[in-house]
């Protein structure tokens, strides 16, 4: 492909050849751990949640590199996905950036019934992306 | 397993899938069986909400009750002892619960006693309705929570021996509809230092909640002597006034999915090391993909 490139566009060859090439090997929006910050009141839940008053869930945004390798600690699978989207069937999707590491949150809620219930939530904050 | 590691279909939606949807389609794998559907039906909100069949506005929904303002107190200091400042679970392995519920008595009933050689303060009828316990949250320890009013003087040096006596009253029993079980507790505190007093009732209440029992009633009678009775009197109608009716505090471990199990992160802590000084140095217990996964992203993230 980059030969294929280089052939249709002679033209002027770029200043620096390893960022050039980089390009196609390294996306400019990379997949990674973006923060996000949310309060409860924004939704209208500090009526029922008393704590925390603020909750960072996080997000994986970017776009994944065409070999992933260990990097983002994705499974061989990823790759060969990559393959068959790039070769065999585009309506295959690519492989994607999500969570791939989780820590809980701590909850101090109202019940209906007027008690108190302080609960652990598993997976509630994004803490590490991967392809996949 | 979690169901997101498995195949699902397009149209489904993870765990929040409810099994009366598409009985047919769904895969086995993923079907809830009975217990995890009732555990489904008591989502908590915060989940309910981002289901597709849980659209509802919180806003509409009956107004829940307040709190008493002692519990709420003591709630928020149990969350900033238990939690960070962003939230998130402090490691520790000294308790094994990841639910406490506190729920304040329904109804009660005052009667004074006033036995001047006892310094008997009052003793109180108190019933607790557990409906918000589900299924899947299991017991570890339950407790009878008492607050002071500080706001009442008390004297800062007195040290007080409480005795306090459960009584449980079986309803659903025919036989014995009045029998009792009860159990007796000595303390010794000091009112200065003092501001909660827990009593540990774990061993009267666990086969009654082992068994989903919805209501407790209790009698609870405490009895305090302050010092010398004669020369206490004094002492003795500002301890009255400043005990309170106990509320109910329940540690539970909550078997869901969606709760937090610290085990299984102790666990999987001790199987990954956190970061090998040296390379040559053997990894135990690798016996899991995602064991040398992990391990093997950490070694190409240092490269």
């Amino acid at each position: 492909r980059r030969e294929e490139s280089l052939r249709e566009a002679p033209a002027a060859p770029p200043h620096n050849l390893s960022d050039y090439f980089k390009q196609f090997l390294f996306p400019q929006n990379e997949c990674e751990l973006h923060n996000f910050r949310l309060s409860f009141s924004q939704l209208k839940w500090d009526k029922w949640i008393i704590a925390p008053h603020r909750y960072s869930p996080q997000y994986c945004k970017g776009d994944c590199p065409r070999v992933v390798g260990h990097r983002y600690g994705s499974p061989v699978h990823t790759m060969v996905q990559n393959i068959i989207y790039e070769k065999l069937d585009a309506s295959v999707p690519k492989p994607s950036c999500v969570p791939a590491e989780y820590s809980p949150l701590s909850v101090l809620t109202i019940e209906p019934d007027g008690s108190i219930v302080y609960k652990e939530y598993e997976d509630m904050i994004a803490t590490k992306c991967t392809c996949r | 397993p979690h169901s997101r590691d498995r195949a699902v279909s397009d149209k489904t939606s993870g765990f929040l899938v409810a099994p009366e949807d598409n009985p047919h389609r769904l895969n086995p794998l993923l079907r809830l069986p009975k217990g995890v559907r009732r555990g489904y039906a008591l989502l908590p909100p915060l989940l309910k909400v981002l289901s597709d069949q849980g659209r509802q506005n919180w806003e509409s929904e009956t107004p829940r009750l307040q709190p008493d303002s002692r519990a709420l107190r003591y709630m928020k200091r149990l969350y900033k002892m238990s939690a960070t400042k962003e939230g998130i679970p402090k490691a520790s392995k000294s308790h094994l619960y990841n639910t406490v519920r506190l729920f304040t008595p329904c109804s009660e009933c005052k009667h004074r006693h006033r036995e001047l050689m006892k310094g008997d303060l009052h003793s109180v009828d108190l019933l607790f309705n557990l409906d918000r316990v589900t299924a899947l949250e299991h017991l570890l320890k339950s407790v009878l929570l008492y607050s002071f009013d500080t706001s009442v003087p008390v004297s800062s040096a007195t040290t007080c021996v409480c005795h306090l006596s459960i009584k449980e009253y079986d309803f659903s029993s025919q036989v014995c509809p009045s029998a009792s079980h009860s159990i007796a507790f000595s303390l010794h505190f000091e009112f200065r230092k003092r501001r909660w007093v827990e009593v540990d009732v774990t061993s009267f209440l666990q086969p009654l909640i082992a068994t989903n029992r919805r209501n407790i009633h209790m009698a609870v009678n405490f009895t305090c002597l302050v010092g010398d009775p004669q020369l206490n009197t004094e002492q003795e109608s500002s301890l009255n006034v400043a005990l309170v009716p106990p509320s109910l505090l329940l540690y539970l471990n909550d078997t869901s999915e969606q709760a937090y199990h610290r085990w299984n992160s102790l666990r999987h802590r001790r199987k990954i090391p956190v970061w090998p000084r040296q390379r040559d140095t053997p990894l135990a217990d690798l016996t899991d993909d995602q064991g040398k996964e992990n391990t093997q992203s950490k070694r190409a993230s240092r490269r």
